[in-house]
């Protein structure tokens, strides 16, 4: 009989927004990203976009400052709580 | 503490103790890998970890979930593994498991000794490395090479913590080499080799090769042929030159006529009296590969068994069928009554296993299951 799947069917409208908050907590956590008071996080703010490029170049990729599918499959990763950069 | 190198303590002699614990592991065996990690940064450095149970050490160690009163709450599976501080007073130091996480003692889940070596770095002072190749890189990695620190691992915590200048080293091997010990080697070694009856002359490892008995001690031996006290002594390379370490641990299995000679988590294989081929890794034994060393072992010819000691526990080998037997690590002080201290080496003679523990010997009979005599290691050579 056809299985529903439903992970499989919502992933691919919300992945960006997934993304988008595994990123920015990850960013908070790790590099001091400021948390923003008001409103969203936007992919493409300087802060944003910089603190990803420092992980980046902390982790060797390419620093693009973009949340390709290796950076994101590296904030995926488990690792240790201790922010890389100085707090 | 102090904040002249980043934070660091102010010490070489640091504290832990081990609060709540994770159900995922016995308690026993948790205990063994938080003392295998902190020996990872002892063997690399001077610093010495000294267990204790009050909840005021330097490093108090900790199983938590999610928010557990730091501020910096755990994510439940995945995520993050573990945090700790830097040195420090009150929570400084302190290091804490999300024990949401699968804490294993092998490949499945999460090894336990890994990742606590990794923020034991941090309870130390140091920080993340951009190496992958570093046990200090943020990433938890399932497999490791033996050596779990790299080089760069190695100079920053010693950049941190020089040795401490001026202090009698005993035990070299706990990451101090002969070179900074000026009375071990150079002039004065021949010298307090040939006083072999000092008062505080202790061993490293003893075992039976072949018809003589063989006394190891740093980089030097002394062998002792039957019960006659003529006895040979020299550095070990003059008797066995592709030895050019120290013996950690060493034992006799009559039947093959063999000698195993361990040093660190390498052994070597004597017959007669050669070296046989190239050193073997201590995974041949079945060693979880958190096993790096071991203080003593004898093999127990009534039992068939091989024993190892390392720290309070020990592992049963069996020669017989080459397997270590199930349900170790077990406590030392649990089997043998009266011996509940680390070792140094172990003999086995006619029904007695002799520990070796500091400058005494414990004669224990192993049928009795009771320390029934003890005497001065350096009567062992006439003296």
């Amino acid at each position: 009989a056809p299985t529903f799947m439903p992970e499989t069917e919502s992933t691919p409208s919300t992945e960006p927004q997934v993304d988008l908050k595994l990123a920015t907590e990850y960013l908070q956590q790790y590099y001091n990203l400021e948390k923003e008071t008001m409103g969203r996080m936007k992919r493409s703010g300087p802060s944003f976009t910089s603190k990803v490029k420092d992980m980046q170049i902390f982790f060797g990729l390419n620093a693009t400052g973009v949340l390709d599918s290796d950076t994101l499959e590296l904030m995926r990763s488990p690792r240790c709580g201790v922010p890389d950069v100085e707090d | 503490y102090s904040h002249i190198q980043g934070t660091r303590w102010n010490k070489n002699v640091i504290t832990y103790s081990i609060g709540r614990y994770t159900r995922d592991l016995p308690r026993n065996t948790v205990d063994s890998l938080v003392e295998s990690a902190f020996s990872v940064w002892a063997r690399a450095s001077s610093l010495t970890f000294v267990r204790s149970h009050t909840r005021n050490a330097d490093i108090m160690v900790e199983f938590a979930t999610h928010e557990h009163g730091d501020l910096y709450p755990f994510d439940g599976p995945r995520g993050t593994l573990a945090h700790a501080f830097g040195p420090g007073l009150g929570v400084g130091g302190d290091t804490h498991f999300d024990d949401d996480e699968h804490w294993t003692a092998g490949q499945t889940g999460f090894n336990l000794f890994v990742v606590a070596a990794h923020e034991f770095g941090h309870a130390l002072g140091l920080k993340h490395s951009r190496n992958p190749q570093s046990l200090m890189y943020p990433t938890y990695k399932s497999s490791h090479s033996a050596n779990l620190l790299s080089n760069e691992d190695i100079a920053n915590i010693n950049a941190l913590y020089s040795p401490v200048r001026g202090r009698p080293n005993y035990f070299p091997r706990h990451g101090w080499s002969s070179q900074n010990n000026a009375w071990l080697s150079g002039s004065l070694f021949p010298q307090l080799m040939e006083n072999k009856c000092a008062k505080d002359l202790t061993f490293d490892a003893v075992s039976t090769v072949g018809d003589a008995t063989f006394f190891f001690r740093e980089k030097y031996l002394w062998i002792k042929h039957n019960e006659q006290y003529d006895i040979k002594e020299g550095p070990i390379t003059n008797f066995m030159p592709k030895i050019e370490s120290s013996i950690d641990a060493a034992f006799w299995v009559p039947r093959r006529s063999t000698a195993y000679l361990i040093h660190e988590s390498m052994f070597w294989t004597v017959k007669g009296s050669l070296v046989k081929g190239k050193p073997r890794a201590l995974t041949h034994f079945g060693f979880p590969a958190w096993v790096q060393d071991v203080d003593a072992a004898v093999h127990v010819v009534k039992t068939g068994r091989t024993l190892f000691f390392m720290h309070d526990i020990y592992w049963s080998y069996n020669e017989n069928r080459r397997v270590m037997d199930f349900g170790y690590p077990k406590y030392i002080s649990e089997d043998f009554p009266g011996v509940n201290t680390t070792i140094n080496a172990a003999f086995y003679k006619e029904g007695f296993i002799y520990f070796f523990i500091g400058p005494q010997v414990h004669k224990y009979d192993y049928t009795q299951k009771q320390v029934v005599e003890v005497e001065k290691a350096n009567s062992w050579l006439g003296c």
